[in-house]
């Protein structure tokens, strides 16, 4: 799970990076 | 709009995936999306991908609407091989799985392939989304990257002389370590 998590981090700082991008 | 509903599924399905993560032994599921609506999240990424342009160079708003179809995509697989694992005790859950991931990506990779085949900046840029893709899918061990990655790799190739050293390390990466 630590994996997933480190994964899903990521996945997460990049969604953010694109909200803000399109704002 | 359909950008607007592509974030919001992709943040549906993070959130449900760090619920899966952080909680694991729950025995309460937190699965809003069934595996049947494979093909009718492919749909809503096809429709995004398809304004993206085919000559013209392509805006940074439409950059961003490939990074996040991608995105959706990485969500999606991974979040239907963790619904799987939760089901471990329903014997067809697994084959199940495979088939809605499967059904998933041979409705979405003809349209890579093509946005690939424009040029061979769109080509890069494709490589570049999808390598990350599927180093995120093996950083988590996904058992499905076996099944996609024959699929997959055929746009790894498509300026296959043109690519960088860079692309082909991280391509023989994957090669080299499969799950």
């Amino acid at each position: 799970n630590k994996a997933l998590l480190k994964c899903l981090q990521r996945l997460q700082y990049k969604m953010g990076q694109l909200e803000v991008q399109s704002s | 709009e359909c950008v607007a509903h592509l974030r919001l599924l992709s943040w549906i399905i993070l959130g449900s995936l760090n619920h899966m993560a952080m909680c694991p032994s729950s025995d309460v599921p937190c699965h809003p999306l069934p595996l049947d609506t494979s093909l009718q999240i492919a749909d809503l990424a096809l429709v995004v991908l398809e304004s993206y342009p085919e000559h013209t160079k392509a805006s940074v708003y439409q950059m961003s609407s490939l990074a996040q179809v991608f995105i959706l995509c990485q969500l999606w697989t991974i979040y239907c091989e963790q619904v799987a694992v939760f089901n471990t005790s329903h014997g067809d859950m697994y084959r199940t799985t495979c088939l809605a991931v499967m059904e998933f990506w041979m409705k979405v990779a003809p349209t890579f392939i093509q946005i690939a085949s424009y040029s061979k900046s769109h080509g890069e840029m494709v490589n570049l989304h999808l390598l990350s893709l599927l180093e995120g899918l093996q950083e988590v061990n996904s058992s499905l990257l076996v099944q996609l990655y024959p699929m997959l790799v055929t746009i790894l190739y498509i300026h296959e002389g043109s690519l960088s050293a860079g692309l082909q390390h991280r391509i023989q990466e994957i090669q080299n370590c499969p799950p």
